[in-house]
């Protein structure tokens, strides 16, 4: 497995190069200039959901802290039934 | 064969690092070429911006996941408890002979949305 | 693909805080 894991990374950085080398002569051609800039705007906008869903994780972390609070209070609840009967 | 071994991972150090430096050339180059302007970016980085962006959205998930599960089950946990305090509390209105509390019409129609 | 996964969680993400805030309230009401 560490010949193989070798393999791999070595792999890897040729798949780099190849994909790098492919881009070479990306920035000379209007065509493939505007996928470019196509790109650009998509990652914009990724990054822009990807703010949003972290804000949503955000708070649905704090709802799960309020949910575990009225859990809690809830069980309290319960022991004074108990209690009671 | 121990200088044969060395020699090998010495091979295999060297292949490595002269990876290394034809990523850094074709980069520089690029970026040489095709400076990032205001509107534009070059595909050098472009390309680390998109694997910034896949590493992110896999952190986000790994974050995600144990949240909802654990929502999921402090929900399931709460009408477990709120049921059993009902049905305890609804006892005890029994055995003291209370007039049992009549239930409003959102109270009913909450406890079977809980339900 | 990448960007239809992140909204896809992004929509399931508000579709479970919302439902959250709709059970809290809903306890508090049994809870009174």
């Amino acid at each position: 497995s560490d010949l193989e894991q070798l393999c791999s990374h070595v792999n890897e950085k040729i798949g780099n190069i190849k994909k790098t080398l492919s881009l070479r002569n990306f920035g000379q051609e209007p065509a493939l200039k505007n996928i470019l800039s196509k790109i650009g705007a998509e990652i914009i906008i990724v990054n822009e959901l990807l703010n949003e869903f972290e804000l949503e994780i955000q708070y649905q972390e704090q709802t799960n802290a309020s949910l575990k609070e009225l859990c809690e209070s809830l069980e309290e609840d319960f022991k004074d039934v108990e209690h009671l009967k | 064969m121990e200088a044969e071994v060395d020699k090998l991972e010495l091979m295999f150090q060297k292949a490595d690092s002269d990876l290394d430096y034809i990523q850094y050339r074709l980069e520089y180059e690029i970026k040489t070429n095709h400076p990032d302007s205001a509107g534009e970016k070059n595909p050098v980085t472009l390309l680390k911006e998109l694997s910034a962006i896949k590493s992110r959205h896999q952190a986000l998930y790994a974050r995600f996941k144990p949240v909802s599960v654990e929502q999921k089950e402090t929900k399931s946990r709460i009408c477990a408890t709120l049921n059993k305090t009902m049905t305890m509390t609804q006892e005890l209105q029994k055995q003291t002979v209370l007039e049992l509390s009549l239930r409003t019409d959102d109270e009913k129609a909450v406890a079977e949305q809980l339900t | 693909t990448l960007k239809a996964d992140i909204s896809i969680l992004l929509d399931k993400a508000r579709l479970e805080s919302q439902e959250s805030i709709g059970f809290i309230k809903a306890t508090k009401v049994l809870m009174k």
